[in-house]
This record gives structure tokens, C-alpha cells and sequence, in this order.
């Protein structure tokens, strides 16, 4: 599963 | 990445090790919460699951391993080697009143309704309260080691260098994530109380107590 949303922040 | 991204991460992480020197140093968790260290290993557990499904730098990969190796190494230290020293009669938070509103709260406001990303909102509400269970302590005690405060200040100091980068985000990129964004400033307000005592009383040299 790969996030739709991408999350680039810690 | 702009500065306030970079310091508020360095911030996170300075927070950590000055919890880790502490406990190491003095051989004793006393006036830590471990349920407020449970919850930190949880949220970084359920946000950082991405590490397996998707790449997005270098320095994004290493900051997670660390973040959650000092997370695991921080709760084995509480629960397991100094185990003697932590005060569990003061730790008495219930936790159930901060993970079912959470759960909840994840499963009704969330990015997409897939597993991933429930994880990662659950994360998200659950950081802004994390915290609690250690301000219920300091509140129950009184008082908070001079060190703890300084942990404390680290922690609350990376939440707010985030508001900062995400109103330069959105003035530069357009980037607007309003789980983060809302929760983050839930999180930021929970700790202008203590950010009042911190320069009030810590930073003038006196032991933070409370009346």
C-alpha cells in the first residue's frame, strides 16, 4: 500500500 | 525545508537526548511520566510505517530511525533498567481518556479512510496530547526537575518552530495540511502555561514549583 497523501514532514 | 522546518527538528531532537542524558546520568526516570513516553513510542510507530512504503530523502529516513530508536530506548529505560526509580504512584493519567477520543477522532477526520493513513492521523491527534500525562505529573508533584523543564521547553519550542514552517509553507508552496496544522496548534497551546512558568522561574535560576 503506498499513502496517497504524501507526508514529508516528521 | 526552510530554517524554521530544520530548527524545529533539531529542537525535537535535542529534547529527546536531554531526556536520555538526564534519565542516563542520574540513573533515574523520577518525575518522567512513562505513559507520556509510551504515547511518543506510539505516535512515532504508527506515523513512521511510510518508512516502508515510500521514500522521501535521505535526511527523512534517518531522522525517523532515530526519532524512534530514542523513543523505544527512552520507554526500556523507564519500564526496564531504572525501573526502581520511576515514580509510578504520580504517573496516574488514564490513558483511555486520550486513546478513545483519538482513535475516534482518526477513524471520523482523516486524509483518506485507508489503513496507512488512519495510522498516521491517529498519530498526528495523539502527539498534540501526548504530553499530558507528564503535565498532569508536574501538576500532581509541584515541582520538575530543572532538566525535566528544560526537556519540556525543547519539546514545546519544536511544536511552535512548526507553526512557523507551516505558515511559510503555505506563503511559499501552497502547502496546507489542516490535521497537522489544527492538532499542531492544539499541541502549541498546551504548553504556554509552562512556557510562562519556564522564563518566569527556570530561566531566572529558581527550581520551577508550583504553588
Amino acid at each position: 500500500i503506498v499513502a496517497k497523501t504524501l507526508h514529508d514532514e516528521l | 525545508m526552510n530554517i524554521f522546518r530544520i530548527l524545529g527538528d533539531v529542537s525535537h531532537l535535542l529534547a529527546m537526548i536531554i531526556l536520555l542524558v538526564k534519565i542516563w546520568r542520574s540513573k533515574s526516570c523520577a518525575g518522567i511520566s512513562g505513559k507520556s513516553q509510551i504515547l511518543f513510542a506510539l505516535v512515532f510507530t504508527t506515523r513512521y510505517l511510510d518508512l516502508f512504503t515510500i521514500f522521501i530523502s535521505v535526511y527523512n529516513t534517518v531522522m525517523k530511525v532515530i526519532f524512534l530508536v530514542c523513543a523505544y530506548i527512552t520507554v526500556y529505560m523507564i519500564y526496564m533498567k531504572f525501573h526502581k526509580t520511576f515514580d509510578r504512584e504520580h504517573d496516574s493519567f488514564r490513558l483511555e481518556f486520550l486513546l478513545v477520543p483519538v482513535t475516534g477522532l482518526s477513524f471520523l477526520e482523516n486524509h483518506s479512510f485507508t489503513p496507512l493513513e488512519i495510522l498516521w492521523t491517529f498519530s498526528i491527534y495523539l502527539e498534540s496530547v501526548a504530553i499530558l500525562p507528564q503535565l498532569f505529573m508536574i501538576s500532581k508533584t509541584g515541582e520538575a526537575e530543572t532538566i525535566t523543564t528544560h526537556y519540556l521547553f525543547f519539546l514545546g519550542l519544536y511544536r511552535a518552530l512548526y507553526l512557523a514552517n507551516w505558515i511559510w509553507r503555505y506563503h511559499t508552496e501552497n502547502f496546507y495540511d489542516q490535521i497537522a496544522v489544527v492538532s499542531g496548534v492544539v499541541q502549541t497551546i498546551f504548553y504556554c502555561d509552562f512556557f510562562y512558568l519556564y522564563v518566569t522561574k527556570v530561566l531566572k535560576g529558581k527550581k520551577l514549583s508550583l504553588p
